[in-house]
């Protein structure tokens, strides 16, 4: 599994491929339809919240969560505006 | 700035390098 150590030695870019790649899934699970933006909008998130919530489905699920209101207002805010 | 709202949030695509994360390591 995916350390901090493991992160430590990748480059800042790299760091947040490999946690992507592990939040997608989760993500997916919870949000089927948005969830290449949402685990993108986490990934703007630093590295420890990441990885804590990797560990903890619960953080993960109300992030994703928050993730879906804050996308959706953003929507319908770029929306109105055309 | 706000020249880029539309793009926001960048996409995560499983398997492509990530993107999103502005120039921190070109």
């Amino acid at each position: 599994d995916l350390k901090a150590t493991v992160l430590s030695a990748a480059s800042p870019g790299e760091q947040k491929e490999m946690l992507g790649e592990r939040l997608f899934p989760l993500v997916q699970a919870i949000q089927p339809t948005m969830s290449n933006k949402i685990t993108g909008m986490l990934l703007e998130l630093e590295n420890s919240e990441l990885l804590h919530m990797l560990e903890s489905p619960e953080s993960l699920r109300s992030m994703v969560e928050e993730a879906v209101e804050v996308l959706q207002a953003h929507q319908a805010m770029d929306t109105s505006y055309k | 700035n706000g020249s880029s709202s539309v793009n926001w949030p960048p996409e995560f695509r499983p398997g492509e390098p990530w993107k999103g994360y502005p120039n921190i390591d070109p």
